[in-house]
């Protein structure tokens, strides 16, 4: 696993961030997304995918009142792709009854979808060598962020508790001191501790956390992290190339 | 800004000032004086609880005033949780062989 990873530095890979406005749509926006950054990195095509026929064509009715990932990847197989967000463009609002998908061109297709092991370690090659995977967190700390390395407990953030959809992009490494309250207060230099980080693209606008993104502890399964990485699979199941993400 | 990187000045800004200028930065305006007073009183809550979340966290992440400031909990909790597994976690993980599996 490199030190660094950030599908953000490659061009036409991870789109702009998206705003859900009143619409519960976050399991919908991560799973566009992923499917976007894997068709850029292995097609070199940037596409910018229908959020809204996830919300109208889904098999759970109101897209707009919660759901999961993976019912977003199933109505991808089961409507043989997803159209371009330009040709069936986000409404906020979910028109259940309604589903247009037969009326638009598909902008991309899955091959199929996988869940991957509940393990930091293993997610971060996946998300190196392959590209960014979604995951489901405790969502309880992001209301008031806005930047910085969010390290929580179960206690501040139960991992089990998890209800918000987000797209991992890449993960870093970032330095403080060793007890970061006590060194504000300090005069000599603090001794200084690494803190390895996940990078997230939310979906809740630009203006929030660090330009739409941010960082959490990478290692002790911050806010359930770890629990329901899934991502899409664009590729032919034949001998893998390896891609590299850039630093 | 986020409560550490608040520049003290001559003497912190009154939380009224604190929440005009979130007023403005985040196009808020409020129906009538109980209204506005009921988000303010959110508002002082919420500032609070961020000063609290960056004493607890072990990282280096900064919290304080954020678009959703002037919301509850609750309205928060609407707005963005993703609600379905209404906080538990989905019996995806059930085993197969139980009758309702079979069933679906």
């Amino acid at each position: 696993v490199p030190p660094t990873c950030d599908w953000r530095n490659l061009d036409g890979v991870i789109s702009s961030v998206k705003k859900q406005e009143s619409c519960n749509c976050c399991w919908a926006m991560a799973a566009a997304g992923n499917i976007e950054a894997l068709w850029g990195i292995r097609y070199h095509q940037s596409v910018e995918l229908s959020v809204q026929e996830l919300l109208d064509c889904g098999r759970c009715g109101d897209g707009c009142r919660g759901g999961f990932v993976w019912d977003a990847f199933m109505t991808v197989l089961n409507n043989s792709g997803l159209a371009s967000e330009k040709d069936y463009p986000f409404q906020g609002k979910a028109k259940p009854h309604r589903c247009l998908a037969k009326k638009h061109k598909r902008a991309a297709w899955i091959q199929d979808f996988i869940m991957l092991q509940d393990n930091e370690q293993k997610i971060a090659w996946h998300l190196a060598t392959e590209g960014p995977i979604t995951v489901t967190i405790n969502m309880k700390l992001l209301k008031q962020y806005k930047k910085g390395v969010i390290k929580a407990t179960p206690t501040s953030c139960d991992p089990l508790l998890v209800d918000h959809c987000v797209l991992l992009v890449g993960f870093g490494k970032t330095e403080a001191e060793v007890d970061r309250r006590a060194g504000a207060a300090a005069s000599q230099p603090y001794p200084r501790r690494s803190i390895p980080f996940w990078i997230l693209k939310n979906s809740w606008g630009a203006e929030w956390g660090e330009k739409g993104y941010f960082r959490l502890y990478r290692g002790n399964n911050t806010c359930g992290i770890t629990k329901y990485p899934l991502t899409a699979r664009v590729d032919r199941p034949v001998k893998k190339r390896r891609v590299s993400c850039p630093p | 800004g986020s409560l550490r990187s608040q520049d003290p000045g001559p003497q912190p800004l009154e939380l009224k000032q604190v929440f005009t200028l979130f007023q403005i930065q985040y196009n808020r305006s409020y129906s009538n004086p109980e209204e506005y007073a009921r988000r303010l009183d959110i508002f002082a809550r919420n500032l609070a609880q961020a000063q609290q979340l960056e004493e607890e966290d072990l990282g280096t992440a900064e919290f304080g005033v954020t678009p959703f400031s002037d919301l509850t909990e609750e309205e928060f909790g609407r707005l963005y949780g993703r609600r379905r597994m209404d906080g538990e976690a989905p019996n995806v993980g059930r085993e197969v062989g139980s009758e309702e599996w079979e069933e679906s």
